[in-house]
């Protein structure tokens, strides 16, 4: 069983560093276990350096730079394990423009081996997708969904205010 | 393998609805509340009968179709996906598999609800459905689905439960 | 005591009710104190019924219909105990641009009798405010402040790339 | 009554910077991990050392300048608020009132730091300080200051503290 946790352990603190390497432009992130002799015993750290600055605590760290620490974390877990099909709620909240787009990019990477589903409110995302789906609540309580939204049709903009198919 | 469809009947926000998705990279969009995040619930509800991820529902039945502002709320609710099995990830001889779960209000049974799954309309058991799924490497589990939040969860969860993700990856 | 809180709770469930009603464009929300008798042995619940929808647990709303619960909640505060001054850090994450603006409309309009300070990487926020005030960090792990940045340089077009004065 | 000026030195990331503000409505911009929560910070430094809003810090000399990259670490910060006071809401007789926070590092003290309140350049205590800030009715606990994540916790708390908002403010 220990065996089994630090290879996995290993391997996804490999892809980690990495991952958060890029994402950042430059900045070190780690996963460290607080009891690597007993690994059950202790739970999991995360420790980041942003790019140009010291190593923080990561209750310190901005809003951005935890969302990109935690994608970093979401993205070591899935390339640890990949699946067919990837789906994603509104991960870029927090993101500036710069940051979004990086994300955006690197799913648009990912998406030539995996089909990504990723749901946004930035217009800097939609435009990196292949395509886009708009939901809108025209009767009253009920969804219903358009393909292919434009991108001048984009929240950004407005609501996309589709006629409903 | 890729999602080429879910088909939505009386789930939440959603009275019957198709939604084709394509192979790469796809997004979705629109107002606030307007019924996106309800999407991923549907995937949840499906791939996760076994998944503690909270489908943001008290229970099971706050899923169904509640009739919105002036029309009856429905009884039953009916979610499928379609997946392209051309690979043949899943270990079914068929070009598209289609994985359907059931629920309906059944006030005389214990819990108050029915739930039923189906594989391309056959009607199976739970077990059936978690061979497939942990065949395709499709897991309600992990970070494959990503609900609203679960980015600030990530950094703000305590240091145990952040290894017990590791834990249910080993 | 009990007399206190109970003719705080009255002024502030009112503000709430009407100001979530406007922000929401007709929704309907109440504050619900748990034990009317003994207010002190129970909580505070928010119950919110969106524009043409039931009404609806709190955890049920979606990320941005919470959002503006939230918003409600703080207006309904600020407003039965003004202060001279508001300071607000990217309130506006969860929103889409139509909510988004609303809120900055808002804030526009206390802005007549109080000063308002608000953080945002959105751009419909930021076109409604007087000033914009620009932070960027050049120098490594330096932070430093330009005044009146114009709308083209902001996030949603590209972070500020301006001279730092 | 508004802020005028941020005054701020080895605050966080900010080595030495003089922020004006102007009345009504001004926004602040500029991407992620700049320096803008750390406003807000300094603001909760001066008003509210009392409250128990915590600075993103362990301790209170997290706060002060760390080097950034290569430079060397600072041994004090010091914020000063400046607010125009022409309506006379603080009962000071001036047409500004600057309020002064000064903390340094100071390994021989118990809790390893000294912090030192001004009113005008003048050195006052901090019953004087909290008086003050009374009168002009600004406070650094209710939600004149609304940090990153205020939002999402008003709706996560539970019931009970979220009443307890209301005694604060009865
Ligand atoms: N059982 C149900 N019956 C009808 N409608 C429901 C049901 N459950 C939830 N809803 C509706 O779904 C809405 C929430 O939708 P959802 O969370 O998908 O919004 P969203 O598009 O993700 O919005 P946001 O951008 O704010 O996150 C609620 O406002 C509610 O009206
Ligand atoms: N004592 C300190 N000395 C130097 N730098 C510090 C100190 N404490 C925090 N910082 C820096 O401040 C940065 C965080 O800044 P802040 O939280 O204000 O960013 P932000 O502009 O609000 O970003 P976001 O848009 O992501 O919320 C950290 O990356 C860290 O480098
Ligand atoms: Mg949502
Ligand atoms: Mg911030």
């Amino acid at each position: 069983r220990k065996d089994g946790l630090m290879k996995v352990f290993a391997a996804i603190s490999e892809n980690f560093h990495r991952i958060h390497k890029e994402l950042s432009g430059g900045g070190e992130a780690e996963l460290v276990l607080e009891n690597e002799k007993n690994p059950f015993e202790g739970g999991l750290l995360i420790k980041a350096r942003p790019r140009h600055k010291k190593l923080l605590r990561l209750e310190a760290l901005s809003g951005g730079e935890k969302s990109l620490v935690s994608m970093a974390f979401i993205f070591a877990l899935q390339q640890y394990d990949p699946s067919p099909f990837y789906f994603l709620d509104e991960v870029d909240q927090n993101l500036d423009a710069v940051n979004a787009e990086k994300i955006a990019q690197a799913i648009k990477e990912h998406s030539a081996v995996a089909q990504f589903i990723q749901i946004s409110l930035r217009k800097v995302t939609l435009k990196e997708s292949d395509h886009i789906v708009g939901v809108t609540m025209q009767d009253e309580g009920v969804s219903s969904v358009v393909m292919e939204v434009g991108i001048s049709e984009t929240p950004e903009a407005e609501p996309p205010k589709v006629e409903v198919t | 393998m890729y999602l080429k469809e879910i088909q939505l009947e009386n789930f939440k926000s959603f009275k019957r609805m198709r939604i084709p998705f394509l192979k790469g990279y796809s997004t979705v969009t629109g107002p606030n509340g307007s019924g996106k995040s309800n999407i991923a619930d549907a995937i949840l509800f499906v791939l996760g009968p076994r998944s503690s991820r909270v489908i943001r529902a008290g229970k099971l039945t706050d899923l169904i179709f509640n009739g919105g502002r002036s029309k009856r709320p429905a009884k039953y609710t009916r979610v499928s996906l379609i997946f392209d099995n051309k690979d043949r990830l899943f270990p079914v001889d068929a070009d598209e598999v289609k994985l359907t779960r059931y629920v309906n209000r059944s006030p005389s049974v214990e819990g108050g609800y029915n739930s039923y799954f189906y594989i391309n309309d056959r009607r199976s058991k739970l077990s059936e459905f978690d061979s497939l799924l942990a065949h395709a490497r499709i897991s309600a589990d992990g970070y494959n689905i990503v609900q609203q939040g679960d980015v600030a969860n990530i950094v703000q969860m305590g240091n145990v439960d952040r290894r017990k993700v590791l834990d249910s990856m080993a």
